[in-house]
């Protein structure tokens, strides 16, 4: 279920909600937990002047600056995760044995430029 | 399978999608461990706090061993081969803790065999068992050797450097478990007549199980970032 609630209603890069369903992908059978989880990604913005809570790298306040001044040679800052969490899944395998596995990175927390 | 949920599975770290046959229960164990750290997530998610040793990915095994049934000496209340298939665990992940688990259904402290002590040894088996042999070759030196008087639900053995062993499939051989009646004969003359059988309390066994804890070093970047 991809679907576009953004969580303050802004065109600026932020984390936009993107909850991923197991089921839609057909792995209800062999996924023990959870049913799903909110992934979310990264949408938006990345203006001049860059504001703090953009979480932006100099770089990419350097960008900003050369994009108010050249927008058609030099685009926006991307806007990119910037603080992941991981989830766990709990899984039969193919020999039917219960597994507890984590990844990494796996939840948008917060974004920026 | 679509490309996308091919590269899906694989970012997830698995070949091919999971088709199981049999849906076994849960254990406990991990569904607490799972749902601890479902908030907050772990600072550390390639390291398995309960256990204190790295590692992302923990298993638990089933016993896929078959009871011996020889008979002989009669003090020997259970002998089984415990066998557990490790071609689950993928080429590159490292094992960093094996942990063997024998399951009684209760606690059993049968009043017949009041003050009845048990003797539990596991031997490494030397060979697989061939078809139609009642002979378990095994190495008689016990890699556990433990007594207790009283059946708890649960008894834990580490296992990890023999495990490590069995990584390749060739060492696999599995293991011979005894629990025996330290030192008698298992059935004794009841004072009114008839017979003890002190090995009572161990029909209480249910099943062994292998909880095996392995770091993928792939999937934990950020951990080597650290280091």
């Amino acid at each position: 279920n991809s679907y576009y609630t953004p969580i303050t209603p802004s065109n600026l890069c932020k984390p936009r909600r993107l909850y991923i369903s197991f089921s839609d992908v057909g792995w209800e059978n062999w996924i023990i937990a959870p049913q799903g989880y909110m992934a979310n990604y990264c949408l938006g913005e990345c203006p001049f002047p860059l504001t703090a809570e953009l979480n932006s790298t100099n770089h990419a306040i350097l960008q900003t600056m050369v994009h108010s001044l050249d927008p058609e040679g030099t685009p926006q800052p991307c806007c990119v995760p910037v603080r992941l969490s991981p989830i766990s899944i709990l899984y039969y395998d193919n020999n039917d044995n219960v597994v507890l596995r984590h990844y990494e990175d796996m939840v948008v927390d917060e974004c920026g430029c | 399978l679509s490309p996308q949920e091919s590269m899906l599975l694989k970012s997830l770290g698995l070949a091919t999608k999971p088709s199981p046959r049999s849906l076994a229960p849960v254990p406990p164990v991990l569904w607490r461990i799972f749902q601890k750290r479902a908030v907050p997530p772990p600072e550390d998610s390639c390291r398995v706090e309960e256990f204190n040793v790295p590692g992302n990915i923990i298993r638990v095994l089933a016993d896929q061993g078959r009871f011996i049934h020889r008979g002989e000496p009669r003090s020997l209340c259970l002998e089984k081969r415990l066998y557990f298939n490790f071609s689950a665990l993928e080429e590159g992940e490292q094992l960093t803790m094996a942990q063997l688990e024998i399951k009684f259904s209760h606690n059993a402290y049968h009043a017949s065999s009041a003050g009845q002590v048990f003797e539990l040894n596991l031997y490494r088996a030397l060979q697989m068992p061939l078809r139609g042999m009642s002979s378990h070759m095994y190495n008689h030196r016990p890699l556990v050797a433990q007594s207790f008087a009283r059946v708890h639900k649960s008894l834990l053995f580490n296992l990890t450097e023999v495990a490590k062993d069995w990584r390749a499939p060739s060492r696999n051989l599995g293991l011979i478990l005894e629990i025996a009646v330290d030192g008698v004969d298992g059935m004794l003359a009841s004072p009114a007549g008839g017979l003890w059988n002190l090995c009572s309390s161990i029909d209480a066994f249910v099943d062994a199980s292998l909880l095996v804890v392995s770091l993928n070093p792939q999937q934990c970047k950020a951990t080597r970032k650290k280091r």
